[in-house]
């Protein structure tokens, strides 16, 4: 299996078109891995990036750098994966 | 038994195709099991058909899950046709739907991408199928119609999650769609759900030109999503998908539209803001329900407006 482990998903709520015009530039970069689940496209949407542990803190830092605040919708997405797995052996469980 | 069956839980592809021969079974006057194809790993591709009688009636399209990892999607698309087939006889408008137009429902619309989010990759989305000359796989098959192929909001790198594939239809799992669609003839509407964001959207996705039924689309999308949103309060957008969230050509609903399926629409079920595809397996119910009253409005609209 793949592992998220330390993976964060990070939302941001775009306030100006001058970040809408960053994060998409933070889009292109490929060697950071990210993986877009909202993209930028406005200041009428969030941005939801799941960002891999290898990239967080170059993220975090460009988004700090730029003043574009951001909230971490989810803390460690393999936790998260963890509880949803446990729950459908539970149920498949109960339905045999 | 569909009464056992959990409804308010995310199952494996073998699960849903067994589910699919019960509720059959148990509703062999209304509900068959069509093998549409193969997808690229050989499995089946199963629809779902509800009929009352007749040959190549008037019919609704309806799928669910074609980026594997919206799992919301396919769940949210075995509680729809289970309630189709309970409510068939019991719900009079869905009754008289039933008995002049045919209801097909694909749950599974990309099996091997979701057979992969259960074993190697929970966050997979495009298809599995081989990329010569890349050491990335698969493409995303709502990139892949032949609508404004390979223009805005498509890549064409192998390794996107939005590749448009080397040539329009080039997936199986697409191409089977579009073989049914074209040698049935007669689809009235074309209904394609994703997850998340909630957005109810029609064409284009290639082009920010509004198309000619865009004043009527707008419409009835607007009253659906009222009467969705009336359940939970959960808020929707309506628009066309080039307007509401950025350019995407090859998509689903603009190869259905330009085909002559005027009522092509596409859903992206609920976010609640802090799961996005995790979406937790006790919001699945609730989510499916809310959908529902949408997609009866739109499959009203289209019984009781003929073109």
């Amino acid at each position: 299996d793949r592992i998220f482990t330390g993976d964060q998903v990070i939302r941001i709520d775009v306030q100006s078109k001058e970040q809408v015009q960053l994060l998409r530039a933070l889009e292109t970069e490929e060697e950071l891995e990210l993986d877009f689940w909202l993209h930028p496209v406005s200041t009428e949407r969030p941005v939801d990036i799941r960002v891999p542990r290898s990239s967080l803190s170059s993220v975090k830092g460009y988004l700090h750098d730029h003043n574009i605040p951001f909230t971490v919708m989810i803390d460690d997405l393999q936790e998260l994966l963890n509880q949803e797995r446990a729950e459908m052996e539970v149920n498949q469980m109960m339905e045999r | 038994n569909t009464k056992s069956f959990n409804f308010g839980a995310y199952h494996r592809l073998e699960t849903i195709y067994s589910w699919m021969d019960t509720l059959v079974a148990q509703h062999s006057n209304l509900v068959t099991k069509l093998e549409i194809g193969r997808s690229y790993e050989n499995r089946p591709m199963y629809v779902l058909k509800f009929s009352t009688g007749g040959n190549k009636r008037p019919a609704i399209w309806i799928d669910t899950g074609i980026h594997s990892r919206e799992w919301v999607s396919q769940a949210t698309g075995v509680w729809t046709a289970n309630k189709i087939a309970t409510d068939y006889g019991r719900d009079a408008s869905l009754t008289s739907l039933l008995n002049t137009m045919d209801i097909y429902m694909l749950i599974l619309a990309n099996p091997d991408g979701y057979v992969h989010t259960h074993t190697h990759d929970r966050m997979w989305r495009k298809t599995r199928s081989q990329i010569p000359g890349s050491v990335c796989r698969g493409v995303d098959p709502n990139r892949n119609w032949d609508a404004g192929f390979g223009g805005p909001g498509a890549s064409s790198s192998p390794c996107s999650e939005s590749y448009h594939g080397p040539s329009a239809h080039s997936e199986v799992e697409v191409k089977n769609v579009v073989n049914l669609i074209k040698s049935h003839g007669n689809f009235k509407a074309f209904i394609s759900v994703h997850a998340y964001s909630q957005l109810l959207m029609y064409p284009y996705g290639y082009s920010c030109w509004n198309v000619p039924h865009q004043p009527e689309l707008d419409s009835v999308g607007r009253a659906a999503v009222k009467k969705l949103t009336s359940l939970y309060g959960t808020q929707y957008k309506v628009g066309s998908i080039c307007n509401i969230i950025y350019p995407a050509s090859g998509g689903s609903i603009d190869w259905s539209y330009d085909t002559g399926i005027k009522y092509s629409f596409a859903f992206e079920l609920r976010d609640t803001g802090r799961y996005g595809f995790i979406l937790p397996a006790n919001q699945i119910i609730p989510t499916a329900s809310e959908t529902w009253l949408a997609l009866k409005h739109i499959m009203e609209y289209v019984r009781d407006d003929p073109y």
